[in-house]
């Protein structure tokens, strides 16, 4: 069986909230290592992976191999009767046909239990190759949120250049053009600002906004985020989380004129 | 315009 509590409910609440409208209908793979989640969207163009490590949790107990089929629209629903505060645990049986959650207010004053019922979620797993990118660009989550909300006011397609003069995300709209041009940040006393940029060879991709706007719902988990970027293949938006865990968006580029 | 591509192209199923 699984038994999974967290400190926090929030860090439920908003990798959920950051996935759900891009994947409605998944299973939540618990082993011993963790919980873990693949989808992809309807449209084939993005995919959400998230690794929510059992270090995250204190404790998580799952001794087998346990698929828990999820409607995230039920499960928001759901946890919206969670407090941020709130202990969280989630517990299901072997072969489940429904999930626990119990939420706790941190002072012990109030204990609200919910039982979900399950799907039987038939999902098709990509396998995603290791890859050693020619870009690796570290900067703060809110400015690349900004960055993708600013120009998708113009267009729905940005391109992003690296180079050995800083990472470029341009458009090109209907009203005009737009580019914002970053270059690297060394902040030592808020780290958080750094910008970085690793970089192997120059690359230049674009990519759908309406998908990078998507992935910018999880700017909550993490105060950086990283993009890694070679060319010919999908981008890699990774936020990371305390314990190892993380949430990664994989979106495959536009090609052609 | 450029067309979107699919995931699908890069990440063979499992």
């Amino acid at each position: 069986m699984l038994e999974a509590r967290l400190e926090q409910a929030q860090l439920l609440k908003k990798v959920v909230d950051a996935i759900k409208d891009l994947v409605q209908d998944c299973n939540f793979d618990c082993n011993d290592s963790g919980i873990a989640l693949q989808a992809m969207d309807n449209s084939h163009v993005a995919l959400v992976s998230m690794m929510l490590k059992a270090e995250s949790f204190n404790p998580f107990r799952c001794d087998r191999n346990i698929a828990i089929g999820l409607n995230l629209v039920s499960l928001t629903k759901v946890l919206r009767a969670a407090q941020n505060e709130d202990i969280l645990t989630l517990k299901a049986e072997d072969a489940p046909d429904s999930l626990n959650l119990t939420f706790e207010s941190s002072d012990k004053d109030r204990i609200s239990e919910y039982d979900l019922k399950l799907m039987d979620i038939d999902q098709e797993h990509l396998g995603i190759p290791d890859t050693d990118y020619s870009a690796t660009i570290s900067m703060p989550s809110a400015e690349f949120k900004r960055i993708c909300t600013d120009l998708m006011a113009m267009s729905e397609s940005v391109t992003i250049e690296a180079g050995k003069d800083g990472i470029k995300f341009a458009c090109n709209g209907d009203i005009g053009n737009g580019s914002i041009t970053l270059r690297t940040v060394q902040d030592v006393e808020n780290k958080e600002n750094n910008i970085e940029i690793a970089l192997t060879e120059p690359v230049s991709l674009t990519f759908s906004l309406k998908y990078l706007v998507n992935f910018c719902k999880a700017q909550n988990l993490s105060k950086t985020v990283k993009l890694h970027i070679s060319n010919e293949v999908p981008l890699l938006v990774e936020y990371a989380m305390e314990g190892g865990s993380y949430l990664r968006f994989y979106l495959a580029p536009k090609i052609g004129d | 315009t450029p067309i979107q591509n699919d995931l699908s192209e890069y990440f063979a199923l499992i």
